[in-house]
């Protein structure tokens, strides 16, 4: 599992 | 982008445009802790700074403009046009013991050094008790007007939304951001007992009283 570097949540 | 993530963002939302609307249409912001409003202004400043150099979609960019500029304008009704009836007596929250803590958590654990990325895990720690001037206040005045318990409730719906939107990732796409998860849990914990009192009392017609 990986946490995405760019975040796209708000 | 998921059902539950939409959900969350809408209720994220609505808790914004209803606090607005609450304070413009009462011309007062009694009750409302502008202390944690000042946190929420941070947290969307310090969250949103990519807005200008990452585009990841018009839905992305357009709710962040407008958590920004609400939350700014909550400041600025509180603050300067119904600063009259500001309640700072009961809104005495030590904020300082929220931001350094998050501060020094920040610096020790975060996916990368790099400025935005400091800010944004500075963010999320802060968003986690930003509530927390504002639950004080209540338990401080012992009641809440309605309006701002449906506040209150749509805004630890939302967060509590987004981890269901995380479990959802993680088993359909094998993402998970374990910073934002825990700090997500702790938000909405923190509402545990509020959101016992909203359904148990609010629901039923009552008033938003916490038991004396």
């Amino acid at each position: 599992a990986i946490a995405k570097a760019s975040h796209d949540e708000l | 982008m998921n059902i539950f993530r939409l959900l969350g963002d809408i209720c994220h939302l609505v808790a914004i445009i209803v606090l607005l609307l609450k304070i413009w249409k009462t011309r007062s912001c009694a009750g409302i802790s502008g202390k944690s409003q000042i946190l929420f202004a941070l947290v969307y400043t310090t969250r949103y700074v990519d807005l200008f150099f990452t585009y990841v979609s018009l839905y992305n960019s357009v709710m962040k403009v407008i958590f920004l500029a609400s939350s700014y304008a909550t400041l600025y009704l509180i603050y300067v046009k119904f600063k009259a009836t500001y309640d700072f007596n009961h809104d005495t929250f030590r904020i300082e013991f929220l931001l350094i803590p998050c501060v020094i958590l920040s610096l020790l654990i975060t996916h990368d050094y790099s400025p935005v990325e400091l800010l944004w895990t500075f963010s999320i720690y802060l968003e986690a008790v930003a509530i927390l001037p504002q639950l004080f206040m209540v338990s401080k005045t012992g009641e809440a007007e309605t309006i701002t318990s449906h506040y209150l409730f749509a805004l630890g719906a939302y967060r509590a939304l987004y981890i269901v939107n995380w479990i959802y990732r993680y088993y359909t796409e094998s993402f998970i951001d374990g910073i934002a998860v825990v700090a997500g849990i702790i938000q909405t914990i923190l509402y545990a007992d509020f959101f016992y009192l909203y359904i148990t009392k609010v629901l039923k017609g009552k008033d938003f009283k916490l038991p004396a």
